[in-house]
């Protein structure tokens, strides 16, 4: 089973859309995937067509009161769970400042889960907190969504930092296995601009034992579609809205990639 | 003396780049502008060519340490002030969990600024948490930079709930002022829809006593403009960047609209 969380403290860089999508593909592929909502937005709750704030056990109720993750996952495609978010996510750093073991709540949640799935995604809210650093403890692997921008470029050392504070003190299984280029307009200077930028960075860290030192940026890169930003409003994955799509193409391409058969789109 | 919170939890959506170019138009109708950056992302601070994280005071010692805002500001233009952010703000919602008065800290070290800018406007992090409470009772207007999306529309309710909570509670001089429109692709249907929907959930508000009962959809949108994506990097404002561009365009008839003198473009 791999666990993977998909963060990025910059808003808006692919992250919900990266989860949804990468999970239809790898749940395509005959995969079991469980999709997990740590954003109080509730966006991944919402394109997967499910209502937040129902009487359904949500992540809320795992974090807050210890429910069991088996109850709150729901069937929602074909190989595909969800443990949906709800709107009272947002208060729950604060409900949990002072508690022991904070950041260990979803990890010890998840560990029942063992052998069930061969993929959890967690997708989380833009920042570094504590719903992110949940995930970080509960994962193994880091997968980041960037936007080819300036300013998305400026987190990542952070971000990385981050991570590796999670390693040392919480996790020390964790790593980052890749980065993911989302919303990537080519031809523009700029992607070629910040792309380069990156690869400098993640180059440096070879040969060193910070958690990115093996990282990657995937092959793949998710060119903007409007179609990817349409879905979501049907609650449809990309395959089932729109199959013939550069969205749906990209993301099974990802998936090809994330599973180790590059040529297997 | 206006003060502006430019707000949106939905990340990616133009809140930054909003508040730095408006901020440039404005100036270069000859009004005094200060700016503030409350994201501890420090985007806007880099956006301004200015370097988060050194001796400058920045907006965490105004918060933590009640420095005085007028030290803080720097020049970055002509007409134009920043009280930056700093990497360190991150940890400020934490800091301050049991501060007596916690949301009133930025109103009361903008009091003493009365007089001496003609706008203030004040950039904010994707969440609806103490920062973003901050600016909401420090400001009299509120502006949503929107991008026409479906995931983007989710959240409106939820903030302008939190802004009545805020006007009930902490500042009843607050009101929702308008939403910008960023990031347009014309010619997609999705917008399109998106915003009729946002025309109806405002519709349905006149003649209440909601804050955003007098909200309206600003005339001006924002085109999507890779030249707005570029210019940060150069630390150049649209204006310096690239002055003939839709960016540049856009964001001086957003001014025109703002300043009352709609054909002022
Ligand atoms: N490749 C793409 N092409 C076009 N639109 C996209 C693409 N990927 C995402 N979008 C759209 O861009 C917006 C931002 O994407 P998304 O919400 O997935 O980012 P996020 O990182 O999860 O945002 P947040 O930080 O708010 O959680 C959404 O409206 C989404 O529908
Ligand atoms: N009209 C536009 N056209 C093209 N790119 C834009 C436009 N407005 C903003 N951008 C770019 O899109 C990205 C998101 O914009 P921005 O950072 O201003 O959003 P934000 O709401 O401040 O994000 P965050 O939630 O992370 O604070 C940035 O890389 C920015 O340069
Ligand atoms: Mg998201
Ligand atoms: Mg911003």
């Amino acid at each position: 089973m791999r666990t993977i969380a998909i963060i990025n403290q910059k808003g808006g860089v692919g992250k919900t859309t990266t989860v949804a999508n990468l999970g239809a593909a790898l749940a395509l592929a005959g995969r079991r995937v469980l999709l997990i909502d740590l954003d109080p937005q509730t966006h991944l709750t919402l394109s997967c067509n499910v209502e937040p704030d129902t009487d359904q056990l949500s992540i809320y109720d795992i974090l807050i009161d210890e429910k069991s993750a088996d109850e709150a996952a729901v069937e929602v495609e074909k190989n595909t769970w969800l443990i949906g978010s709800d709107i009272d996510l947002a208060a729950a750093e604060t409900e949990l400042a002072n508690v022991t073991g904070r950041e260990l709540i979803l990890r010890n949640a998840l560990s029942a889960m063992v052998g069930r799935y061969d993929f959890i995604l967690i997708d989380c809210p833009p920042s570094l907190g504590l719903l992110t650093v949940n995930a970080l403890t509960a994962a193994e692997e880091v997968f980041v969504p960037l936007q080819p921008h300036f300013l998305a470029l400026q987190g990542v050392g952070k971000l990385f930092e981050t991570v590796a504070l999670v390693r040392d003190r919480l996790n020390p299984k964790l790593s980052v296995t890749g980065i993911v280029l989302c919303l990537y307009e080519t031809g523009t200077r700029l992607a070629g601009e910040v792309v380069a930028d990156l690869r400098q960075f993640i180059e440096n860290a070879r040969g060193t034992v910070v958690p990115w030192a093996h990282a990657r940026i995937f092959d793949t890169v998710i060119r903007r579609n409007i179609k990817l930003a349409e879905c979501p409003s049907h609650g449809l994955t990309i395959f089932d809205y729109e199959p013939r799509s550069n969205g749906a193409l990209d993301y099974a391409r990802l998936a090809g990639e994330v599973l180790g058969k590059l040529g297997a789109v």
